[in-house]
């Protein structure tokens, strides 16, 4: 089968550390 | 109670569907709460990386940028949350960075990217993602898997680190080499220690150890090899280190005892298939330092081969072993100062580092050579052990 075309939309991603903020603030929020 | 009724597994197109609200369900139950010793055990290596990316194509296959995001997200924070926890076990951060690299090369094998594509059946590249290019995702898994392999290399130093000076300096097991004790030292362990005294052997095990749970993981081969050779620098390093640092070491009978046991390291990686790693050639300071402590140092003839023979070893370090060798018998002499002088005039023109020890916590760097999987993801069942009912294949 011939391949597929390329996915085109490009999700953006946070870098690790930036996830491990958004992740810690989260923590934070909870009771 | 929903009627499951069972299908073919032709019929299935290797998604797992899941409600979003479930997310943390799936996430606790597949990363937090899995137990790489107990349920694990017997699931087909790289299994949580699977089911994870068999729900990120199904996400992406509703277009659903936001669930594909949410997932990726807590997938990334909770493995890291899990070493952070049991960061210290040497199974668990094993586990998790197999699995982390799984879920790197699926999301390259079923990228759509033609390189990545070279090994997949026609089946597999029909189950290529079909909206997002998780490019940058990649990026961030890959991050995300160096960080777990230094803390992997961590937790095998501290497992090792008592063991080696013991097992590849202290310990003898040549009968009759070591008999006599060099005149005027000690021996720095005491006639009790035998006991809990780490031997060749048990570094042997540990080794053993190490490498079985690795292929348990289904850990990448080209990975092993990179630990096993950082395993070995650390062993090599610290029993120099040490050597360096201890008179008592430096002896022609000592000599002897190294080099049988780097031979022992070295039949182990025979054995493991492993000879093509690299980490014998992190042995040859070691070895060299051991040659030196055997070789004749008296004549010039002595010196130039010393020279040529020792170029792993920096000239603090060769200076440094010449003046700590002590003799054990009447057939050996100590080092004369003038034929130290001359190995230093003869290696002055040498650019080496001045540095005595060897770093002991350098880290090779690692690299993740892509490694696609000939499974049909169609073909994955979930083991009810993992407690991920609410998930279904599609």
């Amino acid at each position: 089968a011939a391949p597929r075309a390329r996915p085109r939309i490009l999700l953006k991603a946070p870098t690790l550390a930036e996830m491990e903020e958004m992740n810690l603030s989260e923590d934070d929020d909870s009771p | 109670r929903p009627l499951n009724i069972p299908r073919k597994e032709k019929d299935f197109q290797g998604m797992l569907e899941y409600k979003r609200d479930d997310e943390p369900k799936l996430i606790k139950n597949l990363i937090l709460d899995l137990k790489p010793r107990g349920v694990a055990v017997n699931l087909i290596p790289g299994l949580p990386a699977y089911i994870l990316f068999m729900c990120v194509r199904h996400a992406d296959y509703l277009n659903d940028d936001q669930k594909v995001r949410s997932l990726l997200t807590s997938t990334i924070n909770g493995i890291k949350k899990i070493l952070k926890k049991r960061g210290d076990d040497f199974e668990t951060v094993s586990f998790w960075l197999s699995n982390t690299c799984r879920f790197l090369h699926c999301l390259k094998q079923y990228s759509g990217e033609e390189s990545f594509m070279k090994h997949n059946t026609s089946r597999q590249n029909e189950h290529c993602l079909t909206n997002f290019d998780l490019a940058e995702y990649r990026q961030v898994l890959s991050d995300l898997a160096i960080q777990i392999y230094q803390q992997l290399v961590r937790v095998l130093e501290n497992i090792l680190q008592p063991m080696i000076v013991s097992g590849m300096l202290e310990h003898e097991t040549i009968q009759g080499v070591s008999g006599v004790k060099p005149t005027g030292l000690r021996k720095r362990t005491s006639s009790i220690a035998d006991e809990g005294t780490y031997t060749l052997d048990s570094i042997v095990r540990q080794l053993n150890t190490f490498h079985s749970i690795l292929c348990q993981h289904g850990m990448d081969p080209e990975l092993i090899k990179q630990v096993v050779k950082q395993m070995f620098y650390i062993i090599g390093a610290v029993t120099l280190n040490n050597l360096l640092l201890r008179k008592d070491m430096c002896s022609w009978s000592k000599g002897m005892q190294i080099r049988y046991n780097v031979s022992q390291l070295e039949e182990w990686l025979r054995d493991k298939n492993l000879m093509n790693s690299g980490a014998k050639e992190t042995l040859e300071p070691l070895i060299q330092a051991a040659q030196l402590l055997q070789v004749k140092k008296k004549t010039d003839e002595d010196a130039e081969a010393i020279c040529s023979m020792c170029n792993a070893l920096t000239t603090a370090q060769i200076v440094k072993v010449l003046n700590l060798y002590t003799p054990v018998n009447e057939f050996e002499e100590r080092v004369l100062v003038s034929f130290i002088r001359n190995i230093q005039l003869r290696l002055r023109d040498r650019k080496d580092s001045p540095q005595l020890l060897m770093d002991a916590k350098h880290i090779f760097p690692v690299t993740f050579p892509f490694n696609p999987s000939s499974l049909a993801l169609e073909t994955i069942q979930i083991p009810g052990s993992l407690a991920l009912g609410f998930i279904s294949r599609v």
